[in-house]
């Protein structure tokens, strides 16, 4: 038997909203510990990986370790149909073929449950080694979003420098070129809202907008982010999930021709 | 110009 409880579905819902445009399916991998997801988009440009502890749920019972094909698409029409302040429980048998959702209101009066078929899939895991990066910078992500989209009109890339003085993003298209420089940030009383650099060594490295766009969809979760950095390897781009867990999404950069 | 290179070719296959 697998459930798991969380008193607000918006947090589950915020999660969807980060990983639909990236993933048409996934595989969730059930533990004692917690939910674990990772998987690549069509193209193998990026990869998520999501990260759901079982103490941050409400209720967790995993009877033994449960791997569950699901359609991201599917999943996140489900999540749809909840109401901002229900309560969602996912169920599962120990050999499952479907997960059912259930939506419980807060005055307990309304239960929905939608039942998903799940999916077999051949999936692919890629290993993932502890790095420790050249820098990494905290931003509030809402300025990230925005410096995303803002940029995005000028090029199909945004390249990212980071040096001791702080970040710079610019894209460049045949229109002209536009550059978004960052400090970081001098006093350190609003947290939410604070830069912070730090930078062993300095960094250049050139991403594509269309995925950068995907990532920005994590805002909604964390009031910041955290992009970590190293020459020639893939960005990371971290957003908490509230005490529960994180996302974190990988991009391969582009390099010169 | 830049090529976009593929995240399988940073990560191993486990």
């Amino acid at each position: 038997m697998f459930e798991a409880r969380l008193v607000q579905s918006a947090i589950l819902k915020k999660v969807l909203d980060a990983i639909k445009d990236l993933l048409t399916e996934a595989t969730f991998e059930c533990s004692d510990s917690g939910i674990q997801v990772q998987a690549m988009d069509n193209a193998h440009v990026s990869l998520v990986s999501l990260n759901l502890r079982s103490d941050g749920f409400d209720k967790y019972r995993c009877d033994r370790n449960l791997s569950m094909g699901m359609s991201i698409a599917c999943m996140s029409k489900i999540l749809r149909c909840a109401g901002s302040e229900d309560t969602v429980t996912l169920r599962a048998l120990d050999n499952p073929e479907n997960i059912v959702f259930i939506f419980e209101s807060p005055n307990k009066e309304k239960l929905a449950e939608y039942e998903m078929k799940l999916i077999n899939m051949d999936q692919e895991h890629l290993g993932i080694p502890e790095t420790s990066y050249s820098c990494i910078v905290k931003m509030p992500s809402q300025e990230f979003s925005r410096i995303c989209r803002d940029l995005s009109q000028f090029g199909e890339s945004i390249t990212f420098a980071c040096s001791k003085e702080g970040i710079k993003f610019s894209a460049s298209g045949d229109y002209g070129q536009a550059t978004i420089k960052l400090a970081q940030t001098a006093d350190a009383d609003n947290e939410e809202e604070a830069v912070s650099v730090n930078m062993q060594e300095p960094v250049k490295l050139t991403f594509s907008c269309r995925y950068l766009n995907c990532f920005i969809k994590a805002g909604p979760l964390c009031a910041q982010v955290q992009l970590s950095m190293s020459n020639d390897v893939p960005l990371v781009c971290e957003y908490k999930i509230g005490d529960i867990g994180h996302i974190r999404y990988y991009l391969a950069p582009k390099i010169d021709d | 110009n830049h090529a976009q290179k593929k995240i399988s070719s940073f990560f191993s296959n486990i």
